[in-house]
């Protein structure tokens, strides 16, 4: 399968609905320091159902937009981020994760609410791992990949077994 | 449990070397470096380590920590890139992985990314080095809108500009 | 104690702003961003914290961990460039402090450096940045030499070049 | 003053006796992956006195140059590092830190063989505070310099005080 386009509303640094993409074989995301790229893995991540905890932020409503030069402005209600998936034989997935007003996590696919549980056993369906994330490589994280410690190389192993 | 494990770890301990030796050949070095896993605890290698080894061209064994910030990193995207072998999630997010390393490994690291990414195995890079992101086949470019105060993405497809 | 503290701290306190605009200034931000310290407690400061706080241009202040790595390292270099005003040693070594950064953070850093050294005040600055190590006035280059499996050293000036 | 250059003799990367230098106002150092940049600047730390946990080696004797190739090739007995530096009066003062057989460590001022409390304090009349630190960026730290914590921050500030 391939990602095919990510449609964010209201995330982080990102005002309003935004599509990014398509996605191509071999994508690569530029722009200068602060400009929201990083923002853009945080996006995927958070789609995916990775914690916050990994996004830089303590809580979910931090990654909810704020309009940063006027703090007054009042924050958007909701906020989601949705990935728009091609499967092998052609079906097309749209995983979203919206995060409500009251500040929890929903999530959908093909806008039809699920509980977590399906969420991750149809992303693991498509060799998406969750909890293994070894599909992601977080800003400055790199070089700990070779000095991790061998415990911590065969735990990332177990899980992805 | 130990078939399972062992079956990824074979898998994994299969390709590493062969992707390391991909991401150090030269001129200098046609065969480029060594690397491969070895198992602290055969007998239920889950409940131990999986030690990393690697040794760049020419290089004698040396501890991980004694190689220079570059050289770690070649090491470290060899081992997630073989790591990522084994039933391979259909997409690779990277960001910054480049941030260290010289114009060379630069190009060999998108070299080895272009040649792997196909239809069912996307590679999405963010990267700050035209050096690196020349060598892509789409791009996404953020940037801050200030008056909106917002992130916004304009793609440009550079395929067909260089093949 | 407190004595010697304050005094660092005051000078310390009084440079970190002036430094941070000057490193965040452009032509869509001719005011540059706001840095300062602040003491958590006043009676026995030497006892507990000091909290460093940067906003970038046009941004509200936000936790230091929710900056990007390029916003990091600019507030990083600041802080150390204000520390490093009082009571300076004779010269300032960093190793690939610019992985970070864009372009045009590239360029500011190395202005500013420029502009600070001196025969009383020296920088020497390992890079992979062309942008930045253009900037310099020697280059110190390194590489190996696989024969003899030893570094060697070429130094080479530049001022006089561009000037 | 100012470092006018260094004399490294099998240090790390650097196989016998190789002067770096001399040092401009703003000097960069460049080269390849692995050539030994950032060698060149555990040489200063070293001559510096700091201690071997920061320069990537657990022992003295692994700051010692082992040729890679031949792992047979006995490695030199000795190693040493001299910081030719000129005060702002003109007066040159060499500093030298030697690695002996034994695998300690030897320092000298002027060539002549002085207790490190002096070696120390020499370094300190010019401003240079090796427990501080403060001069000395190490590749891979600057950022966390920005992400420190305020107690690690007051013990920087008193450290130069
Ligand atoms: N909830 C939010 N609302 C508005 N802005 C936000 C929010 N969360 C983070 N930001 C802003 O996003 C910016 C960080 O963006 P990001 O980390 O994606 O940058 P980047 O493009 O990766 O930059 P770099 O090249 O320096 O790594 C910060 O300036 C931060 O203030
Ligand atoms: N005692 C020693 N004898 C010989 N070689 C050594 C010794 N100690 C370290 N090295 C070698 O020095 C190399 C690292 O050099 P260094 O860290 O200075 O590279 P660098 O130029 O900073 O590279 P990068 O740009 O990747 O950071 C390693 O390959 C290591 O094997
Ligand atoms: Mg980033
Ligand atoms: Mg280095």
């Amino acid at each position: 399968g391939r990602l095919v386009q990510l449609e964010v509303v209201n995330f982080k640094s990102y005002n309003g609905r935004q599509v990014i993409g398509p996605f191509d074989h071999f994508t690569s995301v530029i722009g200068p320091n602060g400009a929201g790229k990083s923002n853009l893995m945080d996006a995927v991540s958070f789609v995916l159902g990775i914690q916050s905890a990994h996004l830089r932020s303590a809580r979910l409503r931090d990654l909810v937009y704020a309009n940063e030069r006027d703090p007054n402005e009042e924050r958007p209600s909701e906020a989601s981020v949705t990935a728009v998936y091609e499967k092998s034989d052609g079906a097309v997935l749209r995983f979203s994760r919206i995060i409500t007003a009251t500040g929890s996590s929903e999530y959908r696919i093909n806008n039809k609410s699920v509980a977590f549980s399906l969420y991750n056993s149809t992303l693991e369906a498509e060799n998406i791992l969750i909890k293994a994330r070894n599909f992601l490589v977080f800003q400055g994280d790199v070089e700990a990949v070779a000095s991790q410690s061998p415990k911590d190389l065969t735990r990332l192993i177990e899980q992805i077994s | 449990r130990f078939k399972k494990f062992n079956n990824a770890f074979e898998h994994i301990s299969g390709k590493i070397d062969q992707i390391y030796k991909e991401l150090t050949k030269s001129k200098t070095f046609p065969l480029g470096g060594n690397a491969y896993l070895t198992l602290e605890d055969s007998e239920e290698p889950y409940l131990d380590g999986v030690k990393f080894h690697t040794m760049p061209p020419m290089k004698r064994f040396r501890d991980m920590e004694q190689l220079s910030g570059g050289e770690k990193t070649v090491a470290a995207l060899a081992l997630l890139f073989a790591i990522h072998s084994y039933r391979p999630a259909p997409f690779f997010v990277l960001d910054e992985v480049d941030a260290a390393l010289d114009n060379a490994n630069v190009a060999k690291v998108a070299n080895y990314i272009r040649s792997r990414a196909s239809d069912e195995f996307q590679f999405i890079v963010i990267s700050l080095k035209s050096t690196f992101y020349e060598r892509a086949q789409a791009l996404v470019g953020i940037y801050k809108d200030q008056d909106e105060n917002s992130s916004r993405v304009l793609t440009l497809r550079l395929e067909g500009l260089e093949d």
